[in-house]
């Protein structure tokens, strides 16, 4: 999938299998992501699950969990909200659009969770303090995809974009009607537009297009500079170059 | 480059002094942890308004280069010192933005005291 890190790395990565986003004392999060197509790197998420950990009088420890085909209003124990301490609201799950769309507010530690099912797969969006993003980076020593991005031999390089571009498959649209389809929702070409095209051609699954801007709409309601929602990279390609 | 980080761990430090040697100490940690930052760092405008910032507030208090840092708090007590604090005016289990003054995204001026960094990450598509 497509990786916005805490530090605004954009990556595309492979990382099949299940994975950390974020491992800190307050929270954890994990993604499970499978193949897409025959002969291709590229993997989609299927599986999100997420860990508020306990904390003090406000919440017990919440499990979340998110498959495709099945993003719950509620918690793994069924609640909504964290529990019998819980007695101010701390932590909630909002669904806002069943099936499809919900929210998850930590207000204890001033965290946002979405989480969305778009086609067959799953995004993931998260607001935290910067503190809390950092927290346990150095000393645990652990793998977070959110804070430090894929490892080198897990992403998807530029080259294999303009492969897709110069030959895409025979299930894919042409690239200029890929790059049309994406412009109905993108109509800046930034990383966000790029990956979509990407996607289109990788799959030609037009659900990709919806999922790129559902990315972008999560990014608008949740990044903390609106200066920079966008995110560029230079390129001397001017097929790219826009 | 995470600058931000060093900003932080300042923000609590320098909070926390007591005393000129105490902020002194504060002062030559913030400068050690941005210096660990510089490769990764020499693109980024928070970087150098860091290290020009340090300049200037050592000259302020008059703190020599060589002499004792301010131990570095681990991440938990940085979570503990940011997290959950009781705040009166939005309940206990309220985020609280207390201590985290004066750190803001990518070095801006953050407009009204209190504002507290964010960081977002996103994964989407294939």
């Amino acid at each position: 999938p497509h990786l916005r890190t805490f530090h605004d790395d954009f990556q595309t990565c492979k990382v099949e299998g299940a994975w950390p986003l974020v491992d800190n004392g307050r929270l954890f999060v994990q993604v499970t992501n499978i193949p897409v197509v025959p002969l291709s790197s590229a993997t989609a998420s299927n599986k999100l699950t997420i860990i508020f950990k306990s904390f003090g009088e406000c919440t017990e420890q919440k499990m979340y969990q998110a498959e495709s085909g099945s993003l719950p209003p509620a918690f793994v124990d069924g609640s909504k909200n964290g529990g019998p301490r819980d007695s101010t609201g701390s932590l909630r799950v909002l669904e806002l659009v069943p099936g499809h769309h919900i929210e998850i507010r930590a207000r204890h530690i001033g965290t946002t969770v979405v989480v969305r099912q778009v086609g067959r797969y799953l995004t993931f969006a998260v607001r935290v303090p910067s503190v809390l993003a950092e927290a346990g980076s150095s000393e645990a020593g652990g793998l977070q995809l959110c804070l430090s991005g894929c490892p080198a031999l897990e992403r998807i390089h530029k080259e294999e974009y303009h492969a897709l571009l110069a030959r895409p498959p025979a299930r894919a649209p042409a690239p200029a009607t890929a790059r049309a389809r994406c412009k109905e929702r993108l109509p800046v070409e930034d990383l966000y537009f790029h990956s979509c095209v990407f996607d289109l051609l990788t799959t030609g699954d037009l659900n990709f297009t919806q999922a790129a801007y559902a990315a972008f709409e999560d990014v608008r309601a949740l990044y903390p500079d609106k200066r920079h929602l966008n995110v560029y990279r230079s390129t001397t390609d001017p097929t790219l170059r826009g | 480059c995470r600058i931000l980080k060093c900003n932080s761990v300042f923000d609590m430090t320098w909070s926390a002094a007591q005393t000129p040697a105490g902020l002194c100490a504060a002062l030559r940690s913030y400068s050690r942890c941005t210096k660990a930052m510089a490769k990764m760092c020499r693109g980024d405008l928070a970087y150098h308004a860091a290290r020009r910032g340090i300049d200037d507030l050592m000259a302020q208090h008059n703190c020599s280069k060589d002499g004792p840092s301010a131990p570095s708090p681990t991440s938990d007590e940085r979570i503990e010192e940011h997290m959950g604090r009781e705040d009166p005016a939005r309940g206990r289990c309220s985020f609280s933005p207390a201590g985290l003054e004066g750190v803001y995204n990518d070095g801006e001026v953050g407009p009204e005291k209190g504002r507290v960094a964010f960081s977002y990450c996103g994964l989407f598509g294939d």
